[in-house]
C-alpha cells in the first residue's frame, strides 16, 4: 500500500 | 522517479536552507509566520509516520522491501522533519525575542478543522495512517495562509523571504508536473486527492508568484505587495 499513488512521494 | 520530482524535492529542501540561513544570518525571525512553520511540522509529522515502519525494517535488517527510492524517501523525510522542527525550535528559543507573533494573527482552527473533517470524509482508505496522510495533504495546501496574511500585512518581503516563498510554492508546482508526467508515462493512477490539494496549494501562491516575477523583472531588492 505504501507504493500506492502518492505514497511513494514526499 | 523523474526529473520533475527530484527538482521539486531539491527546491523544497532549498526552501528550508534559505529560511534557516536567513534566520541565522539576520538573527531574526521578523516577517516569518510561526504558525505556518508550526503547520509544516504537523504536516510532515502526520505524513511521514511510515518512517517508523521503514526504520523498523532497517534495524531488523529486513531489507527485502528497501529499494533505492525507499532510501531516498527515508533520507529526505528525516531531513524535512529535522529542518521543520529546527525552524520552529529556533523561533521559540534563540530568536523568540524577534518573533512577529503580534502580527501573526491567522486563526489556525480555520484551516485545522476543515482539513480534519475533509480527511475523515475524502480519503483513499479509512485507516489511521491513511487519514493522517490525507490530513497532511490538505493541511499542507493551506499551511501557507498565515505566512501570506503576514506578508500582505507587512506589505513587502525582503529578498530572502521572497526566495523562500518562491521555493516553497514552486516545489508543489513541480509536483503537479511530476504527476502529469507519471500519468502519461507509467501505469500510475494519479492520486486525485494529492492532485486537487496540490493544485490549490500552488494556486494560493499564484498572486505571490506574480509579484515575485515583477520584482525579478524590475530588479527591485524588496518584494512590494499592494497594501
Amino acid at each position: 500500500a505504501c507504493l500506492e499513488a502518492g505514497h511513494d512521494e514526499l | 522517479m523523474n526529473i520533475f520530482r527530484i527538482s521539486a524535492d531539491l527546491l523544497h529542501l532549498a526552501s528550508f536552507f534559505i529560511l534557516i540561513f536567513k534566520m541565522k544570518a539576520t538573527k531574526s525571525c521578523k516577517g516569518i509566520s510561526f504558525k505556518t512553520q508550526l503547520m509544516y511540522t504537523l504536516v510532515f509529522t502526520c505524513r511521514y509516520l511510515d518512517l517508523f515502519h521503514v526504520l523498523g525494517m532497517m534495524i531488523t535488517f529486513n531489507f527485502a522491501h528497501i529499494t533505492g527510492l525507499t532510501l531516498y524517501n527515508t533520507f529526505m523525510k528525516i531531513l524535512f522533519l529535522a529542518a521543520s522542527y529546527y525552524i520552529v525550535y529556533l523561533m521559540r528559543t534563540e530568536l523568540k525575542s524577534t518573533s512577529d507573533d503580534a502580527r501573526d494573527t491567522f486563526v489556525l482552527w480555520h484551516i485545522l478543522a476543515p482539513c480534519a473533517v475533509l480527511a475523515l470524509i475524502f480519503n483513499a482508505q479509512f485507516t489511521i495512517l491513511e487519514i493522517l496522510w490525507t490530513f497532511s495533504i490538505y493541511l499542507e495546501a493551506v499551511a501557507v495562509m498565515p505566512q501570506l496574511m503576514l506578508l500582505i500585512e507587512t506589505g513587502e518581503a525582503d529578498s530572502l523571504s521572497s526566495h523562500y516563498m518562491f521555493a516553497v510554492g514552486g516545489y508543489r508546482a513541480l509536483y503537479l508536473v511530476n504527476w502529469v508526467y507519471r500519468y502519461a508515462t507509467e501505469p500510475y493512477y494519479s492520486n486525485w486527492i494529492a492532485w486537487i490539494a496540490g493544485f490549490v496549494q500552488t494556486a494560493l501562491f499564484g498572486d505571490f508568484f506574480y509579484y515575485y516575477f515583477v520584482k525579478i523583472m524590475s530588479g527591485d531588492a524588496a518584494l512590494k505587495l499592494p497594501t
